[in-house]
């Protein structure tokens, strides 16, 4: 098969080999992640303004419809870690192995906690809590009356909150997450665990890979 | 959904799908 626009080794902007002595990836996979990333990316570079990465990010991970939620800004957020506005790659594959199945719990669990608390103010309170699950459910289509809404916060807060404060803090988070690990269900992308197999999705770094593992 | 508690709601929703990245 031949390729008109490869992705080789050498246009990765950042070591590969050192990237993956510090995350869960190997070399392999981190340039098939950079394949991923300039897929991304690439239409924002075109297009020459910085908020078009954001934009791109949004369309690709939350689809047409939506492009304005609240959680499409929180994660990427979390992703871009140097607030630049701008996906970077070494952020975008740090971030992402947080999602690998052989990830540490712990780290999904502390990432799961930044994600809910949307102030940064090291616990989550009700409303900011209510915001969240309205904004979930506007995103799920789902329709549930604002006392409902309520009643599913008190129960929360009642097994949540076990220091009775009004607001659940990271130790609180910490063990809730460990009594449902439902609730990290979405901080494990089993996709991470079949990288090897990118060319799938990915055919043209059928050629380019340069590095066996 | 009244048998959720709230973070189970909302992690169950459409807006945290990061497998979407892996759709080509």
């Amino acid at each position: 098969m031949m390729c008109c626009n490869p992705v080789n080794k050498r246009d990765c902007p950042n070591n590969p080999e050192s990237l993956a002595a510090t995350t869960v990836f190997s070399v392999n996979e981190i340039e098939a992640l950079y394949v991923l990333f300039k897929q991304i990316d690439r239409g924002a570079v075109e297009d020459g303004k910085i908020n078009k990465v954001r934009e791109k990010f949004k369309l690709k991970v939350f689809g047409p419809n939506k492009g304005g939620t609240l959680f499409a800004d929180r994660v990427f957020d979390l992703f871009d870690t140097k607030h630049a506005q701008a996906l970077g790659f070494e952020e975008f594959v740090r971030a992402l192995s947080i999602f690998h199945p052989d990830a540490p719990i712990d780290d999904k669990i502390d990432f799961s906690f930044q994600l809910y608390d949307i102030k940064n103010q090291g616990f989550i309170e009700r409303e900011e809590l209510k915001q969240m699950m309205e904004a979930a459910l506007a995103e799920s289509d789902l329709n549930l009356k604002d006392d409902v809404i309520e009643t599913i916060i008190d129960k929360t807060f009642e097994e949540a909150d076990t220091k009775k404060d009004g607001k659940i803090d990271f130790e609180e988070w910490h063990a809730l997450a460990n009594a449902h690990p439902c609730l990290l269900k979405n901080m494990t992308l089993a996709n991470l665990r079949t990288l090897k197999n990118i060319t799938v999705t990915f055919p043209e770094f059928v050629f380019h890979s340069q590095v066996k593992d | 959904p009244e048998a959720l508690n709230a973070f189970e709601l909302i992690s169950m929703s459409a807006g945290l799908n990061l497998g979407n990245l892996f759709d080509s």
